[in-house]
């Protein structure tokens, strides 16, 4: 563990918690992409099933029924118990494209031809793309609420904290993981118009609204 | 190296 895979993942923490927040005080998920959050109980599910077969230490088990449990339960908000403010028609990405190529190309590279290694690369390459049916939704919507940039900015923070990690971990421990590196510069690249924006405008007050 | 050590990171 280093300072910037903790920072990431307290980072990742907090987005989940600003969102869960956010729809539980507000009483309301507009504004949130019920798509993105899908795919995210995806990503989390696909990633975490050695979550029975091999223990990482209390952090990490911990972590991960965290991320797991939170990421069902905004699934739930969105499509149950705060439905009637789930806005359907500004949520219309096409998940189905996300999904075929990246099943695709998980199952044609990945570091060992295996069910929990292929799952696992899946995750990766699906998490890079998740939040695009979000980003699309606000481009969409025309804007974001702030709590819902804050929770972005969280979140996009999260990768590009795990940017850094992985060169820490390259110089410092030799680990490298391509599949990990190339998936993390994508989907903080995805992040890049958002973050401009985040950081001159709603860091001054005002609202955002893409496109820019 | 390939990665498919016990995965570490979340």
């Amino acid at each position: 563990m280093n300072i910037f895979r903790l920072v990431g993942d307290m980072s990742h923490l907090l987005a989940i918690i600003i969102l869960l927040m956010k729809m539980w005080k507000s009483r309301s998920v507009a504004g949130i992409s019920g798509k993105s959050q899908i795919l995210f109980a995806i990503v989390f599910t696909t990633r975490y099933l050695d979550l029975f077969t091999s223990f990482v230490s209390i952090y990490n088990t911990s972590m991960k029924v965290f991320f797991i449990g939170t990421s069902y339960v905004t699934v739930y908000f969105i499509y149950q118990h705060f439905k009637p403010t789930y806005d359907s028609n500004h949520d219309t990405f096409r998940v189905e494209f996300l999904i075929v190529p990246v099943g695709g190309l998980a199952f044609l590279v990945n570091h060992e031809f295996s069910l929990l290694e292929i799952l696992w690369t899946f995750s990766i390459y699906l998490e890079s793309v998740a939040i695009l049916p979000q980003l699309f939704m606000v481009s969409k919507t025309g804007e974001a609420e702030s709590i819902t940039s804050h929770y972005l900015f969280a979140l996009g923070s999260y990768r590009a904290l795990y940017l850094l990690n992985w060169i820490y971990r390259y110089y410092f421990e030799g680990f490298f993981d391509l599949i990990a590196v190339v998936a993390g510069c994508v989907q903080t690249i995805l992040y890049c118009d958002f973050f401009y924006l985040y950081i001159t405008k709603v860091l001054k007050g005002k609202k955002i609204s893409l496109p820019a | 190296s390939s990665s498919s050590e016990p995965k570490d990171e979340l």
